[in-house]
C-alpha cells in the first residue's frame, strides 16, 4: 500500500518461484508473492493455473488486465463481453445430420445452444483479457493445461489499489485458501478473491435471474468444496467451429456449396 | 481558432428528458447515459454521467462497471441496493434515499431495487466512457457463456442451467415482481 509509481528503489534483485499453491478440484494454481520488491516496483501480480483435462476456471473477472502465455496444452477460452450478441449458435438439422452420420441416431438428447464466442487456446498462445472483463478456460486436451499469467496492476485501466483482485462469478474459490494455516493471506502475498453473488441476498438474486430461491442459492457457492477450478465429469459442449468444420469435411473439401459456408446459392 | 472549437464546444445536455432515454422499459424505467461520444467535452475530463429511473418495484440488474468507480446521488425515492466486494462480501446492503450519496468502486457488484415511490439518482462515472457489465438479462454474461459451462459451474442440471441464462429477457431494467423481498430486511 505504500509503494507509489516510480518508487523502485532495488538494491537486489532475485529470481523467484511461486510461493503458493491454491490446490482444487480441477487443478491448482500457483502465485508469486506480488508484495515482493520488485513486483511492487513494476505493478504486476504474477500466477500460473495447471488446470487438469476436464477442469474449469470459473467464470472471473480481474481489477486489472491480464496478459496471459499458454505454456503446455490445448483448450477453450470463453470470453464475456456484455452487450455481444451470441454469435456461436447450433441449427437443430445440421446437428442432427451430424449424429446421424456418427451413427448415433439413438442419441436422445441433441445438444443444443448459442453463446458468446469461444476461442481455442494452445501452447504457444497469448491472450489477453481487459480489465473486468469475466472470462473463464476449459482443458478440453488430453494433457494439463497450464498457462501463466501477468496481472498488470499499475495499469490505468486499475482505478483500485495495487492489489490484485478476482471477482469470481461462481463457486467457493476461498475454500482453498481457508486450508492454509497461520499468517494472513496479505502476508503471504496472495492475491484477493471471492464469489460476487456470495454477498447478494437469496432473494434479489432470485428475482434478478427470475428462479426459484433454491437455484438462486446455488449461484452463491456455500456448500461448493470444488474450488476454483472444477471437474466437469461428463466433460463440457459448446458450439465452436471444429465441430462445424469435421460435419463439412465429410462431405468434401469445401462442403455442398462453392466455399465451406455456403450451401445454398441466391 | 479557438473562438469556433474550445469557446464554442457543447458543454452541456439535458438527462431528464424521458425521450432522451437510452434504455427504457414501460414496466421498469429509463436509463440514460452521458459520454465522451454524446459530450465530447467529458473525454478531456474524463468523466461521465448517466440518470436512472425505476419505477415501484422494479429492478436494475446486477452489473459492475469495468473501468470507473461510480458516486451516485439519488435525487428521488427509495432503493434498495447491495454493493458485493472481491471476497463476495456485502459491503452495502441497505435503504438509500433522496439526498444521499453512495460510491461504487470499481468491478464491485451492485443491484438496485425501487421502493413504493420508485427510485431516481444521477450517477458520475471516473471514466469518460465507462462500461457496465450485466449478471442477468438479455445482454450479460450469463447469456455469453454455453449452457454446460453454467450447469457445471453451478453444480446444476441443463435445465435449470437454461432457465438462469434465459429467464430475464430484459437487458438493464427489470420489472419486479409481485411478490418483492421484504424491504429493510437485512
Amino acid at each position: 500500500g505504500s509503494w507509489q509509481q516510480g518508487e523502485c528503489h532495488l538494491s537486489r534483485i532475485n529470481a523467484r518461484e511461486p510461493t503458493f499453491r491454491l490446490e482444487a478440484e480441477g487443478g491448482v494454481t500457483e502465485f508469486w508473492d506480488h508484495t515482493n520488491d520488485e513486483f511492487q516496483c513494476a505493478g504486476v501480480s504474477i500466477h500460473r493455473h495447471r488446470i487438469n483435462p476436464r477442469g474449469l476456471v470459473l467464470p472471473a473477472y480481474h481489477n486489472a488486465p491480464v496478459l496471459v502465455y499458454v505454456v503446455r496444452g490445448r483448450g477453450t477460452l470463453g470470453y464475456l463481453i456484455s452487450g455481444c450478441p451470441e454469435t456461436f449458435e447450433s441449427s437443430q438439422e445440421s446437428q442432427q445430420e451430424y449424429y446421424e452420420e456418427r451413427g448415433e441416431e439413438g442419441r436422445s438428447h441433441i445438444f443444443r445452444d448459442k453463446h458468446q464466442k469461444v476461442r481455442e487456446i494452445r501452447q504457444g498462445y497469448v491472450f489477453a483479457i481487459p480489465a473486468g472483463a469475466a472470462h473463464w478456460t476449459y482443458n478440453n486436451g488430453e494433457e494439463e493445461l497450464v498457462t501463466v499469467a501477468v496481472q498488470d496492476v499499475a495499469n490505468y485501466a486499475n482505478q483500485l489499489d495495487r492489489t490484485p483482485r478476482s471477482f469470481y462469478l461462481a463457486g467457493n474459490p476461498l475454500r482453498g485458501q481457508q486450508q492454509q494455516e497461520g499468517r494472513p493471506r496479505e502476508q503471504r502475498g496472495l492475491p484477493e478473491f471471492g464469489n460476487v453473488f456470495r454477498g447478494f441476498k437469496v432473494r434479489p438474486l432470485s428475482e434478478a435471474f427470475r428462479v426459484d430461491e433454491e437455484t438462486a442459492r446455488l449461484l452463491r457457492g456455500e456448500n461448493d468444496t470444488r474450488g476454483h477450478i472444477i471437474r466437469a465429469e461428463q466433460g463440457i459442449q459448446f458450439v465452436s467451429p471444429t465441430l462445424r468444420e469435421e460435419y463439412g469435411r465429410r462431405e468434401g473439401q469445401y462442403g455442398r456449396g462453392e466455399g465451406p459456408y455456403y450451401t445454398r446459392d441466391n | 481558432g479557438i473562438e469556433e472549437t474550445i469557446c464554442t464546444a457543447e458543454i452541456k445536455e439535458n438527462l431528464d428528458k424521458p425521450s432522451r432515454a437510452d434504455i427504457y422499459n414501460p414496466r421498469a424505467g429509463r436509463f440514460s447515459t452521458l459520454n465522451s461520444l454524446t459530450l465530447p467535452i467529458l473525454r478531456f475530463i474524463r468523466l461521465s454521467a448517466a440518470r436512472g429511473v425505476l419505477y415501484r418495484d422494479a429492478i436494475m440488474a446486477p452489473h459492475w462497471f469495468l473501468n470507473a468507480h461510480s458516486a451516485i446521488y439519488f435525487t428521488r425515492g427509495e432503493c434498495r441496493m447491495q454493493i458485493v466486494n472481491h471476497l463476495g462480501q456485502a459491503v452495502f446492503d441497505g435503504q438509500v434515499r433522496e439526498g444521499q450519496v453512495i460510491v461504487v468502486p470499481q468491478n464491485f457488484a451492485a443491484v438496485k431495487q425501487a421502493g413504493e415511490q420508485g427510485c431516481e439518482w444521477i450517477e458520475f462515472n471516473t471514466n469518460d466512457n465507462a462500461m457496465m457489465n450485466t449478471l442477468s438479462g438479455r445482454t450479460s454474461a450469463f447469456r455469453a457463456m454455453p449452457v454446460d459451462v453454467i450447469a457445471n459451474a453451478y453444480q446444476i442440471s441443463r435445465e435449470q442451467a437454461e432457465r438462469l441464462k434465459y429467464s430475464r429477457r430484459e437487458t438493464l431494467l427489470f420489472s419486479g415482481s409481485s411478490s418483492r423481498y421484504e424491504r429493510g430486511r437485512v
